[in-house]
């Protein structure tokens, strides 16, 4: 473990943390891609598999649970709890596009030709593009309310730590892995644009408005 | 590059 990892999933819990009870406090789902928290939902069950059979640390195991009971946690609320609130005429995007090709890159490129390992690969290139469906749904709604900025920024960062997170352990422990270095570029760098406009208009008190 | 045997990251 090192400081980058550790505060990116600070970060990462942050994130959950700050949608999960904006849901709960409102009492509404308005703004939020139920489709990406689908995503998430299957990220986190394709990817904590593990959970069961190795034991890797009490931290490890311990947020495993936690992201996956928040995950459904907040899925339950979108689509059964909350959900006349949830904006289907703003999260149209096909996810298909993006569980389809998530699967057959990961048959093509991964580490091991076996189950556990294949739905890890799997998740890994899902995680890389699951916002998408949200990010799509502010553009199309034109903003989005400051605490989802918040929620975005967060889980933004945490992956853009754990780049660091690879770079420090590819220098102290000679360790790396392509698959979750290239999948993190591209999950960091889609954000690009949104840390943008986070940085120049949400911290300066404004709406986060999308050039219409 | 040592690959990693089991993954040890969330």
């Amino acid at each position: 473990m090192n400081i980058f990892r550790l505060l990116g999933d600070i970060s990462h819990l942050l994130a959950i943390i700050i949608l999960l009870r904006k849901i709960w406090m409102s009492r509404s789902c308005a703004g939020i891609s139920g489709k990406s928290q689908l995503l998430f939902g299957l990220v986190y069950t394709t990817r904590y598999l593990d959970l069961i059979t190795s034991y890797i640390s009490l931290y490890n195991s311990v947020m495993k649970v936690v992201f996956l009971a928040a995950s459904y946690a907040t899925i339950y609320l979108m689509y059964v709890k909350f959900k006349a609130t949830y904006d289907h005429n703003h999260d149209t995007f096909r996810i298909e596009f993006l569980v389809v090709p998530a699967v057959a890159l990961a048959l093509l490129i991964n580490h091991d030709f076996q189950v556990v390992e294949i739905l890890w690969t799997f998740s890994i290139y899902l995680e890389s593009v699951a916002i998408l469906p949200q990010l799509f749904m502010v553009s199309k709604t034109g903003e989005a309310e400051s605490i989802t900025s918040h929620y975005l920024f967060a889980l933004g960062v945490y992956r853009g730590l754990y780049l660091l997170n690879w770079i420090y352990r590819f220098w102290a422990e000679d360790h790396y892995d392509l698959i979750a270095i290239v999948a993190g570029v591209v999950q960091t760098v889609l954000y690009c644009d949104f840390f943008y406009l986070y940085i120049t208009k949400v911290l300066r008190g404004k709406k986060l408005q999308l050039p219409a | 590059s040592t690959l990693p045997k089991i993954h040890d990251e969330l």
